[in-house]
C-alpha cells in the first residue's frame, strides 16, 4: 500500500488546476473566472454534487453563482479542496463560513465556526 | 507584523461521503 498515493493525487489534481490542463468548467465568483474540474467540486461539495450529478451538469462549463459566495469565502474553498488545507484568519472566516454554507461543505462549516469560536477565546 | 500562523490538525471526515451505489 503506497500510504501517500491520495495527497499525491491530489497534488497533481491541483498542478493541473493551476495550468488549466483538463478544467472544465469556469466559475464566476464574485465576477472573477475561476478554473476548476468538475469531477473534483462534485467530491468536495454537496451543492455542486447536486449541480453535476445529473445530465443538467453535462452541458454546463461557465457556472455563475447568482448570490453566492464573495471571492474572498470562495477562493480559499477551492485551494482547500485541492490541498486539504483550509487557510483562515478572523478577517477571512466569516466570508469563507458563507461559503462553505452555500457550497453544503457541513464539516468545513464546522471547522469555521470552531475557529471563530476560538479566536474570540481571550 | 504578519500575524500567528497556526496549524490545526483536523483528523475527521473533511468532505461529504457520495453514497454508494445500491
Amino acid at each position: 500500500e503506497f500510504t501517500r498515493h491520495s495527497s499525491d493525487v491530489l497534488g497533481n489534481l491541483n498542478e493541473l488546476r493551476l495550468r488549466g490542463i483538463l478544467t472544465d468548467v469556469t466559475l464566476l465568483v464574485g465576477g472573477q473566472p475561476l478554473r476548476a474540474h468538475k469531477a473534483v467540486l462534485i467530491a468536495c461539495s454537496g451543492f455542486f454534487y447536486s449541480i453535476f450529478r445529473g445530465r443538467a451538469g453535462v452541458g454546463v462549463d461557465v457556472l455563475s453563482l447568482p448570490g453566492g459566495p464573495e471571492a474572498g469565502g470562495f477562493a480559499p474553498l477551492l485551494d482547500f479542496m485541492y490541498t486539504s488545507r483550509l487557510r483562515l484568519s478572523p478577517a477571512t472566516a466569516p466570508a469563507v463560513l458563507a461559503a462553505a454554507t452555500y457550497l453544503q461543505m457541513d464539516h468545513v462549516v464546522q471547522a469555521c465556526h470552531r475557529f471563530i469560536q476560538a479566536s474570540y477565546e481571550p | 507584523h504578519e500575524g500567528l500562523v497556526a496549524t490545526v490538525k483536523e483528523a475527521g471526515r473533511s468532505i461529504h461521503e457520495i453514497p454508494r451505489e445500491e
